[in-house]
């Protein structure tokens, strides 16, 4: 801003020199592409105190890295990894660390489609997300698709539930779609907290080619195999609070020497 | 005698931690008549001075820190100096002339992480690499 810049201990101040406006767009540009960002990105939402999940779950590991790149003296950083099968009753955990990844990307539920009490059963919940930003020059190393239960409508309390999550790999009109089996869970019904499902190879299968993304499907059953409508599980959906709409985490480690661009 | 570099207790919150901000913001006075040895000065990248707080969440900034100093003879232990550098210095010390003295830059290179959001919200956290100067030596 070209005022006279004051350091601790020092009277006399260094002049900053005044940058045109030409010359301030080159800096961000610059700085821009060294965080490797084309350009400024333009969020519907504004960065302060984010209010939803994935942004608070990214933020917890955030914290958890930058603590870390702190402490360590020139060690190879690295980024934290939720247990991969865990249950947490609060916004969900860093986790340990089970990978060193490079990039950390949370996708935003795009599209949710339920198949509940008023058709016919099975039952299930289907989710998609955008994957647009997918860092170049980068392998996925794991991918977790989080979703909190509550409580659920009463009256199963103790019995068991059957929790599976399966990448939808091909649509057919006239009949159902071809599913492939990612993860299971078994819990109690009154359960509550977030699911952790590791679905990885739904993620890579993506990443090969976007036209294979087509969601993943959710399907809760009881012990002898009646299917339970995952809205009254306690499941939440988009429709639900910030605080408890389900993400996808998937992260990315840079190949390993990735020629360094010429700009 | 130099100020040593600070040790710095872990950042807790996002507050800046020192008042010197980016961009172009430098912690020594040059004065001329004393010579500066080769070592780290703090300097200080803000995100809120670039007016980026509406994408990036975290941090609010980050110590890059640069190295500035004179590489002269005898170029003692602290200047993490390369055999090649002593012999430079040495050469220069006979020819000034023709040799310059070797060079101030960073022997080691950290990284530092920013947590944004993209155009389409969604979340992301980048880990960029040898963005923050841990040592500096004359090379």
């Amino acid at each position: 801003s070209g005022s006279t810049v004051r350091r601790r201990g020092h009277s006399a101040g260094v002049p900053q020199r005044r940058l045109s406006g030409a010359e301030r767009r080159d800096v961000q540009r610059e700085i821009l592409s060294v965080l490797g960002l084309p350009g400024r990105p333009r969020p519907r939402i504004p960065a302060r105190a984010p209010s939803a999940a994935a942004p608070l779950f990214m933020l917890d590991l955030y914290r958890a890295v930058a603590g870390e790149e702190e402490e360590e003296d020139g060690e190879e950083a690295t980024v934290s990894r939720p247990v991969l099968t865990g249950l947490s009753t609060q916004s969900p955990p860093p986790g340990s660390v089970v990978s060193r990844a490079d990039t950390v990307v949370s996708l935003v539920n795009m599209v949710e489609q339920d198949r509940d009490l008023f058709s016919p059963k099975p039952y299930w919940k289907e989710f998609r997300f955008d994957l647009t930003q997918v860092p170049t020059g980068e392998s996925v190393t794991a991918a977790e698709f989080r979703i909190y239960k509550g409580r659920g409508v009463s009256g199963h309390g103790n019995s068991s539930w059957h929790i599976s999550i399966y990448e939808v790999a091909a649509e057919h009109p006239t009949r159902e779609s071809d599913l492939f089996l990612l993860d299971v869970q078994d819990l109690r019904a009154g359960t509550e907290g977030w699911l952790v499902f590791d679905v990885t190879a739904a993620s890579n299968h993506w990443l090969v080619d976007q036209k294979y993304n087509l969601g993943l499907r959710l399907y809760v059953e009881t012990e002898d195999g009646h299917s339970v409508d995952p809205g009254s599980a306690g499941l939440v959906g988009r429709r639900g609070p910030r605080s408890k709409q389900p993400f996808m985490v998937t992260f990315f480690r840079a190949s390993p020497s990735p020629a360094r661009v010429t700009r | 005698a130099a100020k040593a570099p600070r040790r710095r207790q872990p950042k807790k919150s996002n507050d800046l931690p020192h008042p010197n901000r980016l961009p172009g913001i430098f912690d020594d006075v040059h004065a001329t008549d004393r010579r500066q040895v080769c070592r780290r000065h703090e300097l200080y990248v803000s995100f809120q001075d670039l007016g980026w707080l509406d994408w990036v969440i975290a941090p609010q900034g980050y110590s890059a820190y640069y190295c500035e100093g004179e590489c002269a003879f005898p170029l003692d232990s602290c200047m993490n100096a390369t055999n090649h550098a002593i012999l430079q210095s040495l050469v220069h010390l006979m020819k000034p002339e023709a040799v310059p003295k070797a060079c101030c830059a960073p022997t080691k290179l950290s990284a530092t992480s920013v947590l944004y959001y993209d155009s389409n919200n969604n979340v992301i956290l980048k880990k960029h690499r040898n963005m923050v100067v841990k040592s500096c030596g004359c090379h």
